[in-house]
């Protein structure tokens, strides 16, 4: 782990006697390469790194008396702070609500990041935990089985699923779900999208259609845990060709280091909202900046 | 028009970083970087040559690894165990497979073992009907998988199916009762024919960052995976861990996944693999 590489770069550096510039900068290579080896982007990293050697040379590390944790400790908390646990994070960690009812969330996304199990997951808790009405549509008319799959975790989660309407396009779907939203009150609709790649134009223009038409009040960026260098190239298109209000991160229940959570909340600014760990419904997590953290350096 | 510059110190770093944006890792991109640093350094050379030589030192690589992978419908049938992470495109490889065999004048069949996750079933079930293969189902939702195996395998050596192919539901490596249940899967697979499965197939998604040796290693331990189908190759996501994966294990990539589409199955090619890494 980090500290442990800190110790042995600190350790032969002592034996030398007063610690220099060049040699904290070798102690940031240390923390540059356990950055990348945690999947954090290089552009990412690179401001991360500035940040804490600016903190470092500030603090006057030399003279500590354990100079590794001192470092380690420094490159936490700048990812804490980066994460999304600084001065200015007002602690509101979950999805927001405040518009008038039908308040529209729209889950986007790669192929396979988890959005249509998000969706079911956010639809359980609303409606458990919050007490909403909450009403599911699936606007993805392209994969096979994509609407069944998400009529069938309405089901589970307790809450009504849209009609599955063959024939009907993403942004007919959207209309069709708030038109009946608004007659039936429900207080939130959750719109599924269809996993797309952030480089096809045509399918981008196309969710931003749907934002347009819907008036979301979440934007939710799902991604998966393990993405790697990627993150930063997805999340700059999301953000730019759509908006995004927030960040999910799925898959935390598995064994990524999980620094693509960093790369895409410095790229987007949109603060991560919430966790997928695990399959089921119950599987739903508030982001803690500072379990990533720690997660981050290994 | 072809400017050149002295392959410093600062440019073998760009080629690094290069390397590392690509995913490669960062010990992958070291290793590289220092081996251009022993036959090129300091030399004039253009942008154009730089890549072209990085391009042919990933190449090398990559090529031992750069096989098809082998059906032997005599097996009758050859059973491929398909296996992976959530979400990295086991059941739509599965469908391009068929499509593919099917276009070979192979008799497909495919078993629908993800009996957990809502509508996975139904979703191989009309990739089964596009590409018209005829598609083994759990009796309800929750089935054992191990037994829809076994009952799908012994059926299918009896009806004339060349290629089976047995789609699992996604698991993390790192679940051990999941990983368990794949195991016994094989174990019953192989109760019927002891040679199968003939193929373990593991789709690894081409965004997936370092945590792709993991799940490598894991599921290699665990089902003795055969070969990988790297998939999302037409998304921005270079999959350059490929390369330290082909370093570490050796296992053959076999196929990439460059669409959603039944169609969009190619071959791993190296030299296109690695002109794509460097971009
Ligand atoms: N272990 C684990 N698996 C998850 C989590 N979230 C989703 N999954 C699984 O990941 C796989 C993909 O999930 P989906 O919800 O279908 O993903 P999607 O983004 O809707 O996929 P597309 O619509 O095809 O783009 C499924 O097997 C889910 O059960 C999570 O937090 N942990
Ligand atoms: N762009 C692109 N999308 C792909 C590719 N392969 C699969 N997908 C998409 O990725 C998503 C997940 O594919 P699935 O085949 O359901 O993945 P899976 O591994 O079976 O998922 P689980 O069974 O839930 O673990 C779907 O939206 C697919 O269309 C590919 O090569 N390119
Ligand atoms: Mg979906
Ligand atoms: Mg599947």
């Amino acid at each position: 782990a980090l500290s442990g590489k800190l110790t042995g770069v600190f350790d032969k550096l002592r034996r030398r006697g007063a610690l220099t510039d060049a040699d904290v900068a070798e102690a940031l290579r240390e923390v540059r390469v356990a950055l990348l080896e945690a999947d954090v982007a290089l552009p990412v990293v690179r401001d991360l790194v500035a940040k804490v050697r600016d903190a470092a040379i500030g603090q006057a590390i030399i003279r500590g008396v354990n100079p590794a944790q001192q470092v380690v400790k420094l490159v936490h908390d700048q990812l804490v702070a980066a994460l999304g646990g600084g001065l200015d994070d007002d602690g509101k960690r979950g999805i927001s609500l405040e518009a008038a009812a039908p308040v529209a969330i729209l889950m986007v996304g790669l192929q396979g990041s988890g959005k249509t199990t998000t969706s079911g997951k956010i639809a359980l808790r609303l409606r458990n935990r919050d007490k909403k009405k909450v009403l599911l549509a699936s606007l993805d008319v392209h994969r096979p089985a994509a609407q069944l799959q998400l009529e069938t975790l309405a089901q589970q989660a307790g809450v009504t699923s849209l009609p599955i309407i063959a024939g009907q396009s993403p942004l007919q779907i959207a209309q069709r779900a708030m038109d009946l939203a608004r007659r039936e009150l429900f207080d939130v609709v959750l719109l599924d999208t269809a996993g797309r790649l952030a480089i096809d134009d045509a399918l981008m223009a196309e969710v931003a259609a749907v934002k347009a038409a819907t008036n979301p009040h979440e934007t939710l960026l799902v991604v998966d845990a393990m993405t790697g260098q990627d993150a930063v190239q997805t999340a700059t298109a999301f953000q730019e060709k759509v908006g995004v209000t927030g960040i999910v991160m799925t898959r935390i229940d598995g064994d990524a280091r999980g620094g693509a959570a960093l790369s895409m909340r410095a790229v987007t600014g949109a603060p991560i909202k919430l966790l997928g760990a695990g399959e089921k419904l119950d599987a739903l997590e508030d982001f803690h900046p500072d379990r990533i953290a720690g997660r981050i350096l290994g | 028009v072809f400017k050149k510059r002295r392959l410093d110190d600062a440019a073998l770093e760009e080629l690094e970083e290069t390397l590392i944006s690509a995913d490669l890792g960062v010990a992958a991109s070291q290793r590289i970087v220092e081996g251009f640093r022993r036959t090129r350094f300091g030399r004039e050379v253009t942008d154009e040559e730089v890549k072209a030589a990085l391009a042919e030192a990933l190449a090398e690589i990559l090529a031992p690894v750069a096989l098809p992978m082998p059906i032997d419908p005599g097996h009758a049938p050859h059973v491929v165990l398909v296996v992976g992470v959530n979400g990295t495109g086991k059941t739509t490889t599965i469908a391009k497979l068929g499509q593919q065999y099917r276009a070979e004048g192979l008799r497909c069949a495919f078993v629908a073992g993800d009996t957990f996750r809502a509508a996975a079933v139904e979703q191989l079930q009309i990739w089964g009907e596009r590409t018209g293969a005829r598609v083994h189902a759990p009796a309800k939702h929750g089935a054992d998988a191990a037994g829809l195996a076994f009952d799908a395998l012994t059926t299918a050596r009896t009806d004339g199916t060349q290629v089976l192919l047995v789609d699992t539901a996604g698991r993390l490596h790192n679940k051990s009762a999941l990983m368990e249940e794949l195991r016994k899967i094989v174990r019953v697979i192989r109760r019927v024919d002891p040679t199968a499965p003939h193929s373990v197939l593991l789709t690894l998604d081409a965004t997936t960052g370092q945590n792709a040796l993991q799940q490598v290693k894991v599921f290699k331990e665990m089902v003795d995976v055969s070969g990988l189908a790297v998939t999302k190759l037409d998304g921005s996501a270079k999959g350059g861990v490929v390369v330290a994966l082909a370093q570490e294990f050796g296992l053959p990539v076999h196929f990439v996944g460059v669409g959603e589409k039944a169609g969009d199955l190619r071959p791993f090619e190296a030299r296109d693999f690695a002109r794509g890494l460097v971009g």
